[in-house]
């Protein structure tokens, strides 16, 4: 996956991802595809979760799937989750749930209950960074007021970083790909240099939603493994998704 | 334009918004969901609109599951030991997975694993 959250010159904060997955699980020789990506194409939905008829927060989703990885509280703030890989990872979490350590959260369970019942960036913020978790995941977080944009690296038990906008000393974003900040990715899946490449030739003075899907149209940030691209504008409620596909010449991953 | 091996090497594309062209592969329905209605209902519109293609994704995972265990027991403990599970999770995700499973006609326990993927994913 790939998710940035991007501040333009008048304090507009933007939020976009591409979401990738179903990495060695089954590769179709005749399409020249991942197996698990052309299932999921057809699920996938956005959602308009509302109470007394009012929309409380939108999602992009995959039907039957009740949590959620990519999502909006319109004027308040926007959330997208990213995989994170560990050794220590969500496996571990299942076997202490099924021994009867239930003290975590589903990680897409989480961003679901964010979704619905944090009612400020700064409650939203509190609540990805402080709950146990039975999974590790990198929460990508955006608000509505200038400076509000971060990167959660968690592990199961703790949060490791947050990674936050600082205009002041030109951080105009924030982007995450499947790595920790403080490493390098791995030189066969790295994303993350030429998604950032793109945003530095665009400029902070001409972002903008369809600035953004020109980045995440640009190989590799797509790949073979990205399923939908979803864009939001938090302050407007702007919430557009698609379907994507990336047909040969296209690396796998 | 190609994609040669990495290290990167395209051009930062441009102008391919609005969607257009092969990499752009549809757009996406929209659905409502109602918080103020019961849990075990909430999706039931949706799950019967998709039923064919949330059977195939389920299937698909099946069948590779079956790939590393020929012996289908992978499988088997899924459908007999993760039902059991859709108990233990907290108000509303419970009752919703129910919901979806009665809609769709699916195992319980193989709903719940699509719905705990990531977790069992991230090794």
């Amino acid at each position: 996956c790939t998710s940035l959250v991007a501040e333009d010159t008048t304090g507009k904060l933007y939020h976009a991802r591409n979401l990738d997955f179903g990495l060695f699980l089954g590769w179709d020789i005749k399409k020249h595809s991942w197996e698990i990506p052309e299932y999921l194409r057809p699920l996938t939905v956005n959602l308009d979760f509302q109470r007394n008829n009012k929309t409380i927060f939108k999602s992009t989703n995959f039907a039957g799937y009740v949590g959620m990885l990519t999502g909006m509280r319109p004027g308040i703030f926007t959330l997208t989750m990213n995989e994170r890989f560990n050794i220590d990872g969500g496996y571990i979490g299942i076997i202490e749930w099924i021994l009867g350590k239930r003290d975590g959260f589903w990680m897409s369970f989480l961003t679901r209950s964010v979704l619905e019942n944090a009612t400020s960036y700064a409650q939203a913020k509190d609540q990805l960074t402080n709950t146990k978790m039975l999974a590790p995941a990198y929460f990508i977080l955006g608000g509505n007021r200038s400076g509000e944009g971060c990167v959660i690296t968690r592990s199961r038990k703790a949060c490791l970083d947050v990674w936050e906008l600082d205009l002041k000393h030109g951080s105009w974003y924030v982007l995450e790909t499947n790595y920790d900040r403080w490493k390098d990715p791995l030189f066969l899946d790295n994303r993350r240099t030429p998604a950032m490449k793109c945003l530095n030739e665009t400029t902070q003075k001409k972002i903008s939603l369809p600035a953004i899907y020109d980045v995440l149209s640009t190989k590799p940030v797509l790949n073979k493994l990205t399923t939908y691209t979803t864009l939001m504008e938090v302050s407007s409620g702007t919430f557009e998704a698609y379907l994507r596909d990336c047909p040969d010449p296209c690396i796998p991953w | 334009v190609a994609q040669d091996l990495p290290p990167y090497s395209e051009e930062c594309r441009k102008g391919t918004y609005p969607p257009h062209g092969p990499t752009f592969k549809g757009k996406i329905p929209w659905y409502t969901i109602n918080l103020d209605s019961a849990p075990h209902k909430r999706w039931n519109q949706l799950i019967s609109d998709k039923k064919v293609e949330v059977t195939n994704l389920i299937q698909a995972i099946k069948n590779l599951a079956n790939d590393f265990f020929p012996s289908g027991k992978l499988i088997e403990l899924v459908d007999k030991h993760l039902a059991p599970l859709v108990d233990t999770l907290p108000f509303p995700f419970n009752e919703e997975i129910k919901g979806i499973a009665d809609v769709s006609g699916l195992p319980l326990g193989e709903v719940m694993f699509f719905n705990v993927f990531y977790e069992i994913f991230t090794v």
